[in-house]
């Protein structure tokens, strides 16, 4: 099947940009950092995206990111100076979801003070610690190979979790956060759909204040 | 409802905030 250039588009027949918000759009109307749910579902839904269009591209910014009305998470091309150079070539998956990983915990973070730092769960830090390839700096990253009774199944799915090396590992640990990871696809597009539609909202009340 | 109720504490040299910050 043919893959449209933004997922987001699939939705309706005219999406323009109007249906479309940027990460960094959401966090400056709101003046405050995504919740977690928020992370998980944008991590999930850019991850699904990604995994459909490529070639892949670093995300080098919140602007990047965009969360569409349909709950489809989708990412624009890099706007910089050396757009086109590192914004798209010669960048491996593995950069993606390290470049991805950053700009989630950024806007986990954001507003906050560079003294402060913002009290994750264990869990949403390890996938972000993962993505960003930063976990060998606390040393839990023991890729788990001392568990050589455990049976074969059991050391896949430890691998798996250890280390991240492609789209659908990020989507397998971002499901797996869920209570029944089968819901993983409609669950997160429903709260991104929620983002967006949010978002609008207060787009709309604050327009008319001004 | 839609607020992010978050705990903030002081940044922590190996905690990932710091980690973050050295890979960008």
């Amino acid at each position: 099947a043919e893959t449209p250039l933004e997922p987001g588009a699939t939705a309706g027949a005219a999406a323009g940009p109007q249906d479309a918000l940027s990460l960094e759009e959401i966090l400056r109307l709101y003046n405050q950092p995504i919740n977690e749910e928020q992370a998980w579902a944008v991590c999930y839904q850019c991850c699904g995206s990604l995994r459909a269009h490529r070639p892949p591209r670093r995300v080098r910014s919140a602007a990047q990111v965009r969360v569409w009305r349909d709950g489809t998470v989708s990412l624009a091309p890099d706007a910089g100076p050396d757009s086109g150079k590192m914004g798209y070539s010669h960048c491996t998956e593995t950069e993606v979801i390290e470049s991805l990983g950053i700009i989630i915990y950024k806007a986990l973070d954001y507003g906050l003070k560079e003294n402060e730092e913002r009290e994750l769960s264990p869990p949403l830090e390890q996938l972000i610690d993962r993505m960003a390839n930063t976990v060998e700096a606390d040393g839990s990253n023991d890729e788990g190979y001392e568990a050589a009774e455990e049976g074969l199944e059991e050391e896949e799915e430890k691998r798996k979790i250890s280390a991240i090396r492609s789209y659908r590992d990020v989507m397998k640990l971002c499901a797996a956060h869920l209570s029944t990871e089968s819901e993983a696809p409609n669950h997160y597009q429903a709260v991104c759909r929620a983002l967006f539609a949010e978002t609008k909202e207060l787009h709309t009340f604050l327009t008319k204040i001004k | 409802k839609g607020k992010s109720l978050y705990k903030i504490k002081p940044r922590h040299d190996s905690g990932i905030k710091a980690k973050i910050s050295m890979k960008t």
